[in-house]
């Protein structure tokens, strides 16, 4: 780790910090748990404390903005520079600063937060199924007043849990209408304006009034940015329009033809070719939370470290489950000193809306209509880095992921996504694991139950004790057939043999999976068989071990196994 | 025999092109990060400056630090990253 020259740092322990503006690419809810997280990574281990200020000036004031935005360090665009942070001190020492040219996420994609509705604000979930239908983005689907909504669990006809997507028809930030919704269509400069818009502005940001002439009443917010809105381009905020044409051809989803970077980008018209209209697709986008916690070890004191798993490692780098480098600590006590005295209350999470607005309302329900929204496309399964499981079925590898899954066939032929619930209605959401034994009944694991079908018919829940398992197997996590009627079974760094026949683990059992099967990693999270091999997976590869127990291929299992 | 496909590349109105030589991203990268002085009093100096900054940032990032601009340079030099200069300016 680094310090700054001098070893600059606060004087004070109680360090304020304040949020001048939000990103439209996250709720402002979202974006505030995000940096109060980001502030406990420090508060964790030091005597350092951090109170948000909603006015007056703070020790860290936080701000996003694009390109010159009132420093001498203007930012770059899309991608490159993704924020930047002053060392402690006055003025505009210790402020943090975002690119708002990024696309604000957690780091793995969309994340919608629902209002009103029934699921008390909790996040929209992708996929979900409405009407049979599976919808990766919000939908105005089922509804007659055009307003976007999601479920917020797999399965809408089962659970019947759902909330609104944010949208200019529901609210606005900033600006000075105190949040309250666009009105459409606004008179702007003598203009009428149907939806919003960046005219009037140098910085790109999209606003409408929110009543009907802002020449008149001068209120004004921004409109938030929708899911499948555009990144950057020339029509920001914009949906995508499908099918658009470009240089002639038609096109029904976002592509890379016509780049040199690779990005998917798609119109936002129906043709480029004569409106030249638009924007990036959506993408992971960049972690706020990883990114500002990496900004405020700046604004604390800190220089890059040169240790490439440290928080403080100059370039980003997204992980899933994150925790504090050694050195990262190590950095941030010679500062301040270790954590001392009893552990302060945690943050509480950010409210859910205020109860009276959660309530339904006048909100009519999604109803069910016809719809013809498109089931995904099939290739939507390579956004994902991990699977709840992977077996074989039927010779067809099978891909479980969140309720659904998909189905390679051995000539490499990819289709779904299906809904788990349709096929094997008594199982739930996440299956850790599967196999079909030689007498072509399923088994299927989740937590500590399993469900054994045979053809339509199913037995179970069953509890994995009663097949011997111990009673600290939280999960099955891979099963690789052994012979006619064995099975292992596979949990953190043991394996056990199942006799499939008798029901019951062999005695002997468990083993360690690195002992018995070198070379592959202890803690895979799915082992199946395919083609003669053994693949244990881990995140997003697979070791593929041979029959004669050689690990001769370790690859992606998204490139490799589903062509992506 | 089948010709390959004719790549037709377009520039996107609004688009920013980062279309700099690797060369010129070196030099930009190194001076804003602060591996490289931004006055050289001698063309000599100049290069015998870019190599040893070359080599600085290698070692910073965790590359092999060879001082020449090679692949993994210019790769990690297009990386997102933090706007914070890595060497104290």
């Amino acid at each position: 780790y680094q310090t700054f020259e001098g070893d600059i740092k606060w004087d004070h322990k109680n360090i304020t910090y304040r949020t001048l503006n939000y990103s439209p690419d996250m709720e402002s809810s979202l974006i505030d748990d995000a940096f109060a997280r980001a502030f406990k990574v420090w508060s964790d281990v030091t005597p350092l404390t951090f109170t948000r200020l909603f006015e007056g000036t703070a020790d860290i004031m936080i701000s996003f903005g694009k390109r010159d935005h009132g420093d001498p360090y203007p930012f770059d665009g899309m991608d490159n520079l993704l924020a930047h942070a002053y060392p402690p001190g006055e003025g505009v020492q210790g402020d943090a600063h975002f690119d708002d040219d990024e696309y604000w996420t957690l780091g793995n994609g969309v994340v919608v937060k629902t209002l009103y509705g029934n699921a008390n604000g909790a996040l929209c979930h992708f996929p979900f199924v409405f009407e049979g239908k599976s919808y990766t983005t919000c939908t105005t689907d089922g509804r007659t007043d055009n307003l976007p909504w999601c479920a917020t669990t797999a399965d809408y006809s089962k659970d019947q849990t759902y909330g609104f997507c944010p949208s200019e028809y529901l609210y606005t930030f900033g600006g000075n209408a105190n949040g309250a919704k666009c009105v459409f269509p606004f008179v702007f400069m003598g203009k009428n304006y149907d939806s919003c818009t960046t005219e009037g502005r140098s910085d790109g940001y999209r606003w409408c009034a929110t009543t009907e002439n802002f020449d008149n009443d001068k209120a004004y917010g921004f409109c938030p940015s929708r899911e499948s809105a555009v990144i950057g381009g020339n029509s920001e905020g914009e949906p995508c329009h499908f099918p658009f044409e470009f240089e002639g051809n038609q096109y029904d989803s976002c592509t890379t033809v016509g780049r040199k970077d690779g990005k998917l980008w798609c119109a936002t018209t129906d043709s480029y070719d004569a409106d030249q209209k638009w924007g990036f697709c959506p993408d992971k986008g960049y972690s706020l939370f990883l990114v500002a916690a990496h900004e405020f070890g700046h604004a604390l004191g800190l220089e890059h470290s040169s240790i490439r798993d440290a928080l403080m490692f100059p370039m980003y780098t997204y992980v899933e489950e994150f925790s504090l480098h050694r050195d990262d600590i190590e950095g941030i006590q010679y500062l301040y000193g270790p954590k001392t005295g009893p552990d302060p209350t945690p943050p509480q999470p950010n409210p859910f809306p205020d109860p009276d607005k959660t309530e339904p309302t006048n909100e009519p329900e999604p109803t069910t209509t016809t719809t013809t929204r498109p089931v995904p496309p099939t290739n939507e399964i390579c956004k994902f880095t991990k699977f709840d499981t992977i077996t074989v079925i039927e010779g067809d590898l099978h891909f479980f992921k969140d309720g659904f899954y998909w189905k390679m066939s051995s000539k490499n032929e990819l289709s779904g996504p299906f809904a788990v619930s349709e096929r094997w209605p008594a199982l739930p959401t996440v299956i850790d694991s599967a196999f079909e034994d030689k007498s072509k009944k399923l088994y299927f694991f989740s937590g500590t139950r399993f469900w054994v079908y045979n053809g339509e018919s199913v037995l179970g829940p069953r509890n994995i004790e009663k097949l011997g398992l111990p009673s600290t197997v939280e999960k099955v996590e891979g099963a690789m057939q052994k012979g006619k009627d064995k099975v292992f079974l596979f949990s953190g760094e043991n394996f056990w043999r199942l006799d499939v026949k008798a029901q019951q683990i062999d005695k002997g059992f468990p083993k360690y999976t690195d002992m018995v099967f070198g070379g592959v990693p202890s803690d895979a999270h799915d082992v199946f068989q395919y083609k003669g091999n053994t693949y244990f997976c881990r995140d997003s590869f697979y070791w593929r071990m041979n029959s004669r127990k050689q690990v001769d291929r370790v690859g992606y299992v998204k490139y490799d196994l589903l062509n992506c | 025999w089948s010709h390959p496909l004719k790549s037709v590349f377009v520039t996107f109105p609004g688009d920013v092109t980062k279309d700099m030589s690797e060369t010129e991203l070196a030099d930009s990268y190194l001076k804003k990060f602060g591996y490289i002085e931004t006055v050289h009093r001698s063309g000599f100096q100049s290069l015998l400056s870019k190599t040893n900054a070359l080599k600085r940032m290698q070692r910073q990032m965790g590359l092999e630090e060879t001082g020449e601009l090679d692949k993994a340079t210019v790769d990690t030099m297009k990386q997102p990253r933090c706007g914070v200069p890595d060497v104290a300016n």
